[in-house]
């Protein structure tokens, strides 16, 4: 799970998102993702933000990001990427 | 595709599905390898402008610009963000980053759906006739997901996501990875929110069978569809020493073998490595397969591979034999030496003869293409089974369509085998696999969405359903070729669809995301879990009894629980919605065990008027006496005399 340096590997994460909790300090929901990101990792970036499939977005974190996001208020649920194949 | 309009009854009733505005203003989104926009299947002749609100777009990539689609194919995305941020950046040398398929999966895929009519279509002369989707009149929007090293979650939720935002109307996704319950499956996910918007999404069951328990995308909102055979082969024939001969199927066009027997052997007798017989990359000994017909088992690497490693050492020609795994399940390649595939049966006894005589000989003859093969359908061996792993309380797959040696559209970047060496381009493949038969059906709702376009997503399905046929003709069940025994609801679900019933189904079982929430807090999910799903603030009600059996599914799982002793009754609710008007219909129970006995009440439902709602209650009883088996299986019809709208029972005994 690290690095040849001892930095812990990122993977895709999907962040789910209860939007009826978004502060109303915010405009837009895309904002507050990224807040909700930026209180967990300085570098992460967003993947995709999702409006109609999902609330909420996917990005890149680190094991430990994803259990720190996993408790900050409106996330519902950080799951990891899983990898589908053709039938 | 070509034979299976015909086979599914399309050809000769025509007249019942509507050709007018209706039909093309329906737009049929396929997530998968792309699309090549150049194939026949996509010409735009006679199609009018984009239908009003539709919302997507064709982006430009590699090799891809806004003029690659047309008034037929009006969407073209790709999502490759998260593929990316795992496996680096696309190598554009080997693949387009962009909407274009260089694999052919998607091509064939969408054309199987809602292709546009082509005369002429063949590989390399087999299948040979007029191909078309099946809803010819739909038009195509292609959302690519899958890239060299697979599909990855986020990408597909950001393609769903885009396509309920464009404006499709029936979603087709041939691709699926593993067994995750529904809050963590972001297939199930993207579907829901889909359902949510009227749109029908159809998935195929998975190439994992014959294997109970097999079955992927089990979501009771996602329509699963397993894959049969049609009744068309490809048959080769071989001839031994011996004077024995033998019927395979191969798609091999080129110089046919010298009209005489040839030295044969057995690839494990060619070989130093303990998996000779498997017919690997460098495994075979050239001096010993050189001028030779080699025979090599199923498995482990691709069919059309072992026949490349035989042709690479030297080889002039295969026969590929199925072991257990396979059975008799016959799937045609167009291998690029003279080679055909021969069952497990006629296998076994193929090696006996190449492994006991001394100077075995063989030849194979190409027989082209056959028609009218019975019996057909038959339950493709590798369609995935249930019961469903999930929530084995709904019966899974839904129902099967052809997905066995299925001719459609192809890539012009890759060749019919998709092997690197393969430097033959055509324009139309034959391939086989549950990724097959889920078009068929996206595009036949996509046809009853044009006929009924106030119909839910459920509502689709249940006529699609409730229509299948489960035995021939002759009234004997469909086969199963894993077993050549009779199939079951746990091989094909509903049975096989039969769109031309469907368009008048009669009575539908109907079903709204409310429902489906119903069904999440019957499982117990959490409020978080349900929120993942759903999307909504939706808090279960802890008044109220949520059972997963009154969710109003056309077919009816029955799990006996062999722990509790004394006689058990498990009751299921139903409610059918008249679609064909007034009408009285009465109850017929079928089933092969006496260990339960069945009862529905009421046994008559008069319907006055078209829409009106009926409810009725079917209780299952199992007295303590009953011998436990492992499954068993019944059916419910409801018929007025014109409509027969069939459900089809299992009981497991857990």
């Amino acid at each position: 799970a690290a690095t040849g340096d001892g930095r812990q590997r990122r993977a895709t994460y999907i962040v789910h998102m209860a939007r009826s909790q978004m502060p109303a300090s915010f405009d837009h929901h895309s904002h507050w993702y990224d807040s909700s990101l930026r209180s967990v990792s300085d570098s992460a970036e967003l993947l995709y933000t999702y409006d109609n499939a999902i609330h909420g977005f996917s990005t890149r974190l680190t094991p430990e990001e994803a259990e720190s996001l996993t408790g900050q208020p409106g996330v519902i649920s950080v799951l990891p990427e899983l990898r589908y194949e053709l039938h | 595709t070509t034979r299976t309009p015909l086979f599914l009854g399309l050809d000769h009733n025509a007249d019942l599905f509507p050709q007018s505005d209706s039909a093309t203003d329906v737009v049929v989104g396929v997530l998968d390898t792309g699309v090549w926009p150049e194939s026949k299947s996509f010409d735009d002749s006679g199609f009018g402008p984009v239908p009003s609100g539709w919302k997507g777009a064709c982006e430009t990539g590699t090799n891809f610009s806004a003029s690659s689609c047309n008034h037929k194919l009006i969407g073209a995305r790709f999502f490759a963000r998260g593929y990316e941020a795992t496996m680096g950046p696309i190598d554009e040398s080997k693949e387009s980053k962009s909407a274009r398929d260089d694999d052919g999966h998607g091509t064939h895929t969408s054309s199987t759906a809602a292709g546009s009519i082509v005369e002429g279509a063949s590989l390399l002369g087999y299948a040979a006739g007029t191909a078309r989707g099946m809803a010819p009149r739909a038009r195509v929007a292609v959302y690519k997901v899958c890239w060299l090293g697979g599909c990855f979650s986020s990408d597909i939720l950001a393609a769903i996501d885009r396509a309920i935002e464009d404006g499709v109307n029936v979603l087709s996704m041939s691709l699926g990875g593993g067994m995750s319950d529904y809050y963590r499956d972001s297939v199930a996910i993207g579907a829901f929110a889909a359902m949510e918007k009227g749109i029908l999404v159809s998935c195929s069951a998975g190439n994992a069978g014959p294997s109970s328990f097999s079955l992927s995308n089990v979501a009771p909102w996602i329509t699963t569809v397993g894959a049969g055979t049609l009744d068309r082969d490809f048959p080769a024939q071989v001839t031994f020493g011996n004077g024995k001969n033998y019927s395979g199927v191969s798609l091999f066009k080129g110089d046919a073998l010298p009209a005489k027997l040839l030295p044969f052997v057995y690839a494990g007798n060619a070989s130093n490595a303990t998996n000779g017989n498997l017919c690997m990359t460098g495994t075979l000994i050239p001096e010993r397969v050189k001028g030779k017909i080699v025979m090599c088992d199923r498995g482990v690497n691709a069919r059309v591979q072992k026949g490349q490693v035989v042709k690479d050492a030297g080889g002039i020609g295969m026969i590929l034999a199925n072991t257990a795994a396979n059975g008799e399940e016959l799937v045609a390649d167009a291998h690029l030496l003279p080679a055909t595939a021969v069952g497990e049966k006629s296998g076994d006894e193929i090696r006996e003869y190449v492994l006991t005589n001394p100077n075995p000989t063989a030849t194979i003859v190409f027989e082209g293409t056959v028609v009218g093969i019975q019996p057909s359908p038959v339950v493709a061996a590798f369609s995935s089974r249930g019961p469903n792993s999930i929530t084995p309380e709904i019966l899974k797959p839904d129902l099967i369509a052809p997905g066995v040696n299925i001719l459609a559209a192809w890539t012009g970047e890759a060749g019919p085998t998709g092997l690197a060496a393969d430097e033959r381009r055509v324009g139309f493949n034959i391939i086989s696999g549950t990724s097959m038969s889920c078009p068929h059906v996206s595009g036949l709702a996509a046809l009853l969405k044009a006929a009924h376009p106030d119909w839910s997503p459920a509502a689709i399905r249940s006529a699609l359903m409730t229509t299948a046929y489960s035995s021939y003709k002759d009234q004997k069940p469909i086969l199963d070729v894993a077993t050549g025994k009779s199939s079951t609801p746990f091989d094909h679900g509903a049975g096989h669809v039969s769109p031309v019933n469907a368009i008048n189904p009669g009575l539908v079982y109907d079903l709204s995301a409310e429902d489906y929430i119903g069904f999440l807090c019957a499982l117990k999910y959490t409020a978080s879990q349900i929120k993942s799903v759903a999307r909504s603030n939706f808090t279960c009600d802890p008044s109220k009894t949520y059972s997963v059996t009154d969710l109003n599914y056309p077919s009816f799982a029955v799990n006996i629980d062999t722990t509790r002793s004394g006689t058990r009754a498990y009751k299921y609710t139903r409610t059918v919605t008249s679609v064909g008007g007034a009408g009285t219909y009465r109850v017929k129970i079928s089933s092969e065990t006496t260990a339960v006995k069945i009862a529905v009440e009421p046994a008559v439902l008069s319907f006055k008027e078209v829409n009106e709602k009926q409810s009725y209650t079917v209780t299952f009883t199992v007295s303590s006496s009953s011998a436990p088996t492992s499954n068993s299986f019944g059916r419910i019809e409801w018929s007025d005399g014109k409509h027969v709208v069939g459900s089809p029972v299992a009981f497991s005994w857990t």
